[in-house]
């Protein structure tokens, strides 16, 4: 890992006596490719590289007995101090229902994921209602539905004919009258850059208010985690973030671009494919793992 | 940019910024702007405008100039099985090849190999109702060993050309998945001499340098013969290709370029090589 690399790094330089600037800056290029390897996006390296520049190049540093030593603390603390603090709390609404949209790119595990969280919130003595909102993909609803069955949980659906604006708006009345008080609503996969496809995520958003807008993103996702954050961001205001397929062996430098550019926190983490497969997100344990 | 600047570090390290952006990753893109600095030397170039070019150049040297073609050879028929990560776009890339090789006058069947994903045979069903083609399945749950062998058999009664064979999205990491992917592909070679003909890893253009990774397991476990990259009508550039097929030399051969039935593509270097610099 990274820790290696710069303790062979400055073990080379040992023998030179003090070390100088130029020493630093191949630590700091040692920290840069390291990053870049765990898709870290190329915005955020730059910004992290300057950020502990100067620290790199101070007193503690250039004359320390262990320099290598000295450096990846300081890659530690300000990657820890990036990611944040553990937040997996989901805002329950005073007046029920608590209305949760997933969002994200095709295929980044919305539908799963919506039944993971339908799990997990019952556990906590929620009463959750599944909502299938994705009426382009040939089969989604069915598989919410599918999901549904295997959670006991309950699934509101209009059918494939009907504007998703819609469907969330009957999903609000339909857990009104019954008794349901956390909605979650599944949406189609769809790119940032679709202005019509964004836009019906507006009117959804305008239409019921969700109290969370958690944007699903894959840890395996390369440079543009942060473009697609940014995005989803801007034009619809995120809440926080799930970063799913966490049990591969993904680096996941996506979470550290996300995090850095939106401030928004990772709230959790997918695990499996199964239901029970939903983890608080640890920052500390993604700083290392980033590192390598 | 004026025509009497000189190539000075900047332009350099630009191109090496797109490279890194495009997820080619950042040895793979110092390594070509290497390249690319011995070409300026060798050939006297001047103009910085000439240096894009020459970049495209090289990646379409790595990537391969001729458009490698799917292996329809197969007597009495080809079978390609379809693989990848979860999510990755196999089922849908699935329904437009079909569609595709059906408009070639190709007798295509598939067979529903993901047994385990929610509605994974209904989404299936779907695209081959869409695409016109027959499809073999078993109940949820079952062995998809046994939906391949049972695939294999009703392709050839019914005197198809091309089975393709979809399979349950895996993580490369799972042992015990890429175990029962083997014996998928040990139960086709038994059956019939010279398959899985072609063998489609499944990679998505927003995914990073685990790709590599990827490609590397799956190629070891199921013996990959081509990747198809999808979701190309994003942002993303799916660089990380140009380090698999000079590592391990695995051609792209086609690209998914939206989740319509006609949003498939055969892969062009050049085209591709372009797009990496827009
Ligand atoms: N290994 C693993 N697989 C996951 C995880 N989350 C989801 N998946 C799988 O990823 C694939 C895609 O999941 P979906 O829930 O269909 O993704 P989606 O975002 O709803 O997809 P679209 O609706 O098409 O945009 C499925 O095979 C899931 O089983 C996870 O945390 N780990
Ligand atoms: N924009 C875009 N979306 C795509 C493309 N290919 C597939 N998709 C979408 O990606 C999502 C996942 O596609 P699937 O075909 O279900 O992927 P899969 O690999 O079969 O998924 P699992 O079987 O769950 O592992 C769907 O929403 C597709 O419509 C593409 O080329 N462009
Ligand atoms: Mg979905
Ligand atoms: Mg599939």
């Amino acid at each position: 890992g990274l820790a290696e690399k710069l303790q062979n790094t400055f073990k080379k330089l040992r023998g030179k006596g003090k070390l100088t600037e130029a020493d630093i800056k191949e630590a700091l290029r040692e920290v840069r490719l390291a990053l870049f390897e765990a898709d870290v996006s190329f915005k955020v390296v730059k910004s992290f590289e300057n950020k502990i520049k100067e620290r790199c190049m101070g007193r503690e540093i250039l004359e320390s007995l262990t320099p290598g030593q000295q450096v990846i603390k300081i890659v530690n603390d300000e990657l820890t101090e990036l990611m944040g603090g553990t937040q997996s709390k989901i805002t329950i609404a005073s007046k029920p229902p608590t209305v949760v949209m997933l969002v994200g790119l095709q295929g980044a595990g919305k539908t799963t994921t919506a039944g993971k969280l339908a799990n997990l919130l019952r556990k906590q003595g929620r009463r959750p209602l599944l909502v299938a909102g994705d009426v382009y993909r040939p089969a989604a609803i069915k598989q919410l539905q599918v999901l549904g069955q295997q959670l006991d949980i309950p699934v509101f659906s209009m059918g494939d004919g009907i504007s998703p604006v819609a469907i969330a708006k009957g999903a609000i009345e339909y857990a009104q009258s019954n008794g349901r008080d956390l909605v979650i609503i599944d949406t189609a996969g769809r790119l940032h850059i679709n202005e019509e496809l964004m836009d019906e995520l507006k009117n959804i958003k305008a239409e019921v208010k969700p109290h969370e807008i958690l944007l699903v993103v894959d840890a395996m996702t390369g440079q543009v985690a942060v473009e697609v954050a940014e995005t989803f961001n801007n034009q619809l205001g995120v809440d926080g973030v799930i970063l799913t397929k966490l049990d591969g062996d993904a680096r996941g430098g996506a979470a550290l671009s996300i995090k850095a550019i939106t401030g928004r926190p990772i709230k959790f983490a997918g695990m499996g494919e199964k239901l029970d497969a939903l983890e608080p997100f640890y920052p500390d344990r993604m700083a290392s793992r980033i590192l390598g | 940019v004026s025509f009497t600047k000189q190539i000075d570090e900047d332009f350099f390290e630009e191109l090496e910024e797109i490279l890194i952006q495009g997820d080619v990753g950042v040895n793979t893109s110092m390594e070509l702007v290497e390249k690319l600095r011995a070409q300026v030397k060798a050939r006297k170039i001047e103009d910085p405008a000439e240096l894009k070019a020459v970049l495209k150049e090289l990646v379409r040297e790595i990537l391969g100039e001729e458009t490698e073609s799917l292996n329809l050879t197969g007597q009495p028929l080809s079978i390609f099985v379809v693989v990848g990560v979860n999510g990755v776009g196999k089922t849908t890339t699935i329904g437009k090849l079909a569609h595709k090789l059906k408009a070639e006058g190709k007798k295509v069947i598939l067979a529903a190999g993901d047994t385990f994903r929610a509605a994974a045979i209904d989404q299936l069903e779907i695209w081959g109702n869409r695409a016109g083609v027959d499809v073999i399945k078993h109940n949820e749950g079952a062995d998809p060993a046994a939906v391949a062998f049972d695939a294999v058999q009703a392709a050839r009664a019914r005197k198809a050309d091309c089975l393709i064979i979809d399979t349950a999205g895996r993580l490369h990491t799972k042992t015990n998945l890429m175990e029962e992917l083997k014996k998928v592909r040990r139960v086709i070679e038994r059956e019939i001499p010279g398959a899985p003909h072609e063998v489609l890893l499944v990679l998505d253009a927003t995914t990073g340098q685990n790709a590599v990774q990827q490609a590397k397991i799956f190629g070891q476990a199921a013996g990959v013969t081509g990747i198809a990259l999808t979701k190309l009508d994003g942002t993303a550039k799916g660089g990380v290709v140009i380090s698999i097929k000079a590592e391990l030399d695995v051609p792209v051969k086609l690209i998914g370029i939206g989740e319509g039935m006609e949003d498939l593509r055969l892969f062009d270097a050049r085209e591709y090589a372009e797009a990496l610099f827009e």
